[in-house]
């Protein structure tokens, strides 16, 4: 937990093995899959919508486990940035 | 200064004679150097063909001055998942931004509607993605839309400039930058803009900010009407170039479209300077389609100049750049962009040369200065990774320090050259330290990379702080980016197709011309020798060849079983002949026998031929060294098959693809790939909803964002320029029902009573006494909306 920041219910993930092998992962956890992210190769989006849509810690549960998943390359939890316009 | 003559153009957009940026730098204008757009314009160049979109809150589509070149293939809704880019409309307002910035890029011009955008030609879109949580997840995907099909993002946002925040674009959005750097527009890099870091509060420096600190963004600043610093201005090393936007209040400002279809000049900022530069570059693009992204910022560097552009830090490196912490390399100048563009030489491959970081750790005593060093040599030892001339260089640091808004860093050259990497910020009270965070600096532009450089930290309290907690220099690694060659030098023939024939190397030289006949000799023969015999050991001792014999008397006789390459083999008289001038490998002497060609020369399949530039329809491949045929929407293709400078009838060329030109009543559908009818209510539409009209079909008239069969309540129908159709004007408020041309209302709404063909509220007051009316009607006042609730129907009524 990083203070000041807001967790969404959204994470990035990085899977090789196509499509169909991230939603398979996805479902195992109770995500959907949103697609691969712009043309970053193996790389998913997952939203999950039981989580808490913005909290100010990162919440765990049966999804916390896809971090743990020897599948699973690498997970980021989506964290809010703030940005202002110029 | 090129002195254009703004006579020659003249467009009848209501704000054009309010754009004095554009019209800037002749002899009345107030501001005195101008950015020579107009000039650009003059010689042809409007953007043509280049596509732009504005990552920000969206793009109002259907905006008069934005809808003839909006580009639905350049937009998306990352907010919103899906392909459609209009703001969220609100009563705040709170989405005005990404229309303002792209009528700046790509207003129509001479539409009778608002401005002219810089690239007034070019396609123009939108990637909505402010309008809601912004994560690095959100700006990957931004940052990686359709990346062979858009040329140019332009940005205006970043983090908070609160001068507390150190912050930048997160791991996916860096993988993100390197992926479109690499592979976007096919290649030749993807080309990011962005607005330095201000955000209307000071006590910032822009360093903080990840994205205009990256060697992969193109970072603007803005200068005012009359060359001032603007009050919200941040200084930055990073920063390559100004553009003018507003100033003081008494200084003009810039003016661009604005949501719900209208027109403002209250678009402030560097805001305003990223997508006039993204505009500019488009007009590059357009002049040369094959610049890298790289290119594009040596240009920027080039011909960029610091005019009357007042700052005191103005310094010349030692390549002999002006450069300066506010402005960069000065005012942009479109006219020498383009000139420079039309014969520009791509510069050489970058190299990185990344020193080994230094790792003593090094205490920062308060009030003093400490200084490490680093000596190079530039990574000369590395072929691959050698700079001899310098383009970025970034500084990565890890330093710990109990009150991080304390310190300031620069950085010294081998050449002497000081760049200001951070400056003190006195609202930083973070504790944090810097956390291999890396700072950019632009300002050894050309110099030469090798000798040592100096890191100076100083460390000024602010306020009181604990005197036994020292700052410490942990570690700070020099990366330097440049060329190993002279980048002014030309390196590369890539743009010129004016490459001669090659020299053959020494042992191809062949002089054409019969063998001679053969001496006796009795020792062994070579194993090519044939049954004649030899005079020697060697295959030039044969007197006959078992397989062929090649060469000449001059050059030496000699037998060989396979013929060397330019030669042929003719089997019956077993001698290796020459091919045809050009050609690598053939199967006979003629123009049309070649199977292969040398280095420079392709293959011409439709004639077997070794030519230097291919036909029509076709692309030269460097590998197979042959003419290949472009896809077939293409009629005219550069290094493969689908990078298209033309297209086939039927196609448009966007960037370097073609795509289907729908006819009228059809839009082109993305995931379809193929053109699918419109509503039946629009002539042209961007998809196949019936708000999604850019004309309205036979019959129909615009009303709002529809097309109708008639006007609704309240609307009466008029024609409007530049559109085929009529469009549905509003009638004057609490009107029912009004007739052309809109003044003259016939029915009010409930609580309103017609007088003298106006609306006024049902009230009737009670101090409408004579002298009070006599007011009222002397000075018609019932004739101002605003006054009309002053007793106008009491008055009125009582004649």
């Amino acid at each position: 937990v990083v203070s000041g920041h807001v967790y969404t219910n959204h994470w990035a993930v990085r899977i090789t093995g196509g499509q169909e092998q991230a939603d398979r992962i996805a479902a195992k956890y109770g995500y959907i899959n949103f697609g691969q992210i712009g043309s970053l190769e193996d790389h998913y989006h997952f939203h999950h919508s039981r989580v808490v849509r913005r909290a100010a810690y990162s919440l765990k549960g049966p999804h916390s486990f896809i971090h743990m998943d020897p599948e699973v390359d690498w997970a980021q939890q989506q964290v809010v940035k703030p940005r202002v316009k110029r | 200064n090129a002195q254009s003559d703004p006579s020659v153009i003249h467009f009848n957009d209501p704000k054009w004679s309010n754009m004095w940026y554009i019209q800037c730098g002749d002899k009345s204008s107030r501001c005195r150097s101008g950015m020579n757009i107009l000039a650009a314009w003059q010689r042809g160049y409007t953007g043509k063909n280049v596509v732009v979109t504005i990552l920000d809150d969206g793009i109002e589509k259907n905006h008069p001055d934005l809808a003839q070149n909006y580009d639905h293939l350049a937009s998306y809704d990352v907010n919103g998942n899906d392909h459609d880019p209009t703001p969220r409309y609100d009563s705040r307002n709170e989405n005005i931004h990404g229309t303002r910035c792209a009528g700046e890029v790509a207003a129509a011009a001479n539409n009778s509607h608002c401005i002219v955008g810089i690239a007034y030609n070019a396609h123009i879109g939108g990637i909505r993605m402010l309008d809601g949580d912004v994560t690095d997840l959100v700006e990957a995907k931004s940052l990686g839309v359709r990346p062979d099909y858009i040329d140019i993002y332009s940005a205006s946002w970043g983090p908070k400039d609160d001068g507390k925040t150190v912050d930048g674009p997160g791991l996916l959005t860096k993988q993100a930058f390197e992926q479109g750097i690499k592979k976007g527009r096919k290649g030749l890099g993807s080309i990011f803009v962005w607005a330095s870091g201000n955000g209307g509060r000071q006590g910032d420096h822009c360093s903080c900010d990840g994205y205009t600190s990256s060697i992969y963004t193109i970072s603007i600043s803005s200068t005012t009407e009359n060359g001032n610093k603007p009050w919200y201005l941040e200084i930055c090393s990073s920063t390559l170039a100004t553009t003018y936007s507003s100033g003081e209040f008494n200084e003009r400002k810039i003016v661009t479209t604005d949501l719900r279809h209208r027109c403002t000049d209250g678009h402030t900022g560097t805001s305003v300077s990223a997508p006039i530069v993204a505009g500019i570059i488009a007009l590059a693009l357009e002049a040369n389609l094959l610049l890298t992204w790289r290119d594009v910022q040596h240009l920027l560097v080039k011909t960029s100049r610091p005019v009357h552009l007042k700052a005191d830090d103005w310094k010349t490196n030692a390549a002999g750049l002006r450069v300066s912490h506010l402005y960069g390399f000065g005012l942009v100048d479109a006219e020498a962009m383009v000139l420079e563009a039309t014969k520009w030489r791509t510069v050489p491959p970058q190299h990185t040369c990344s020193q080994m970081p230094e790792r003593r750790s090094r205490y920062i005593h308060a009030g003093e200065r400490l200084n490490s060093s680093i000596t190079t040599s530039g990574c000369s030892e590395e072929p691959e990774q050698h700079v001899g001339y310098l383009e970025h260089v970034v500084v990565k640091v890890l330093i710990v320090h109990p009150r991080r808004g304390d310190l300031e860093i620069n950085l010294i050259s081998p050449s002497g050259t000081r760049s200001q990497l951070l400056n003190k910020r006195l609202f930083d009270s973070s504790n944090e330290g810097f956390r291999n965070w890396e700072f950019m600096t632009v300002h050894f532009w050309g110099e030469r990379a090798e000798g040592t450089w100096t890191l100076e930290i100083g460390d000024s309290p602010s306020k009181q702080r604990n005197p036994e907690v020292l700052g410490n220099l942990k570690e700070w690694t020099l990366i330097l980016y440049g060329t190993s060659q002279n980048p002014n030098q030309p390196y590369s023939a890539q743009h010129s197709r004016s490459r001669m024939l090659e020299i053959p190397a020494p042992e191809e030289i062949l002089v054409e011309s019969e063998l001679e006949e053969e001496d006796e000799y009795n020792s062994p023969c070579h194993s090519e020798c044939g049954d004649q015999g030899c005079d020697g050991p060697d295959t030039d001792h044969c007197l006959n060849c078992v397989h062929f014999s090649s060469g000449s008397l001059k050059s030496g006789r000699t037998c060989v079983s396979h013929c060397p390459l330019g030669h042929y083999e003719d089997i019956a008289s077993r001698r290796c002949r020459r091919c045809y001038k050009g050609c690598e490998g053939c199967v006979g002497r003629s123009a049309g026998n070649c199977l292969s060609c040398r280095r420079g020369l392709y293959l011409n399949t439709l004639n077997s031929s070794c030519i230097d530039t291919c036909p029509p329809d076709y692309f030269a491949d460097e590998n197979q060294r042959q003419c290949l045929r472009c896809h077939d929407t293409c009629m005219r293709c550069l290094w493969s098959a689908d990078r298209c400078t033309a297209c086939s009838r039927g196609y448009s060329l966007a960037g370097m693809t073609c795509v289907p030109e729908c006819t009228n009543g059809t839009f082109f559908h993305l995931e379809e790939m193929t053109c699918s009818p419109c509503h039946s209510s629009c002539r042209t539409c961007t998809g196949p909803g019936k708000e999604e009209c850019i004309q309205c079909a036979e019959g129909y008239l615009q009303q709002e964002w529809r097309c109708v069969p008639t006007c609704s309540p309240g609307y009466y129908s008029g024609e409007a320029a530049g559109v085929p159709h009529n469009m549905c004007y509003r009638c004057e408020e609490n009107c029912l029902s009004c007739s052309d041309p809109g003044t003259t209302c016939t029915r009010c709404k409930e609580g309103y009573s017609l007088v003298s063909r106006t609306c006024i509220v049902n009230a009737s007051c009670n101090n409408a006494d004579e002298v009070f009316c006599e007011m009222v009607k002397s000075n018609r006042l019932c004739g101002k909306r605003l006054y009309r609730q002053f007793c106008c129907r009491t008055c009125l009524m009582n004649g």
